[in-house]
């Protein structure tokens, strides 16, 4: 998860 | 595990066949109104000039753009935010550029063999400066051969799915889950198949294209360690930090 900060962020967001 | 339903395989068609169409990127509507525009000659050969430092950039901004849909396009398919979040990342990271190409058909001109790109339609020979013709030239066969099945957008949506719930990813930590997933999805695309009188074969050559598309990736990784191996500042400074992520 560390090393995939960004992808992880934006599966985290809510579903634009 | 239990035999799948009728029903529950037409509310999964339902449910991916909408993330798909809201993630889309281009609507069919806004294919057509731009009725297939290509680059004019000396729009060519401006692409051709560029620094190849910089069509890899512009190239890598594009992709990364494409992904983006696709990260939301699977956030949306019933059941991978319930994966662990481990394996949501492993299957985007091997998966999204997947589903790029298999998206890439359909924004697509078969006949004059150009892929809709930065604003126009775009022959292989706008990427010259990239140094990749022979991988370029492998994704617009990839594309054009998609292009011949002729898919509806369920179907496409449904493929996509199946391409990106792939069980045999390494580093899978609930590898089990993936599978049962993958395999209703797969029952879905065969039922969507069905429905729309697909003949037999479709389902085969549909498998046959995830082949292609693991090579087609695996190729592109190959060309980007070779590009930063001259241009390692380049990639660093200037590509973007979600493709360096995935790819670096």
């Amino acid at each position: 998860k560390e090393k995939h900060k960004i992808l992880h962020q934006l599966l985290q967001n809510s579903t634009s | 595990s239990p035999p799948v339903s009728m029903a529950e395989l037409d509310h999964l068609v339902q449910i991916i066949s909408k993330s798909h169409l809201e993630t889309c990127q281009y609507l069919r509507e806004e294919l057509q109104q731009m009725s297939w525009q290509s680059f004019l000659q000396d729009e060519v050969e401006s692409y051709q000039n560029k620094p190849r430092e910089a069509m890899w950039q512009l190239c890598a901004v594009k992709i990364t753009e494409a992904i983006q849909y696709v990260v939301e396009f699977a956030k949306r398919i019933d059941g991978f935010m319930d994966l662990c979040q481990n394996d949501q990342i492993v299957l985007l990271k091997a998966g999204s550029l997947e589903v790029v190409f298999v998206r890439m058909c359909r924004v697509f001109d078969s006949q004059n063999n150009a892929v809709y790109f930065d604003g126009k339609f775009a022959g292989p020979d706008v990427f010259r400066a990239l140094g990749c013709d022979d991988l370029i030239t492998s994704v617009f066969d990839f594309a054009k051969s998609l292009c011949s099945l002729h898919l509806t957008e369920d179907e496409l949506a449904l493929f996509s799915a199946f391409v990106l719930l792939s069980a045999d990813r390494s580093w899978l930590q609930e590898k089990l889950q993936v599978e049962k997933l993958q395999q209703k999805t797969q029952l879905a695309l065969q039922h969507v198949l069905q429905k729309n009188h697909r003949e037999d074969g479709v389902l085969n050559k549909l498998r046959c294209k995830v082949a292609v598309l693991r090579s087609l990736c695996s190729r592109h990784t190959e060309k980007l360690s070779a590009f930063r191996a001259v241009y390692p500042d380049i990639v660093r400074t200037h590509f973007p930090p979600l493709y360096k992520e995935l790819f670096g």
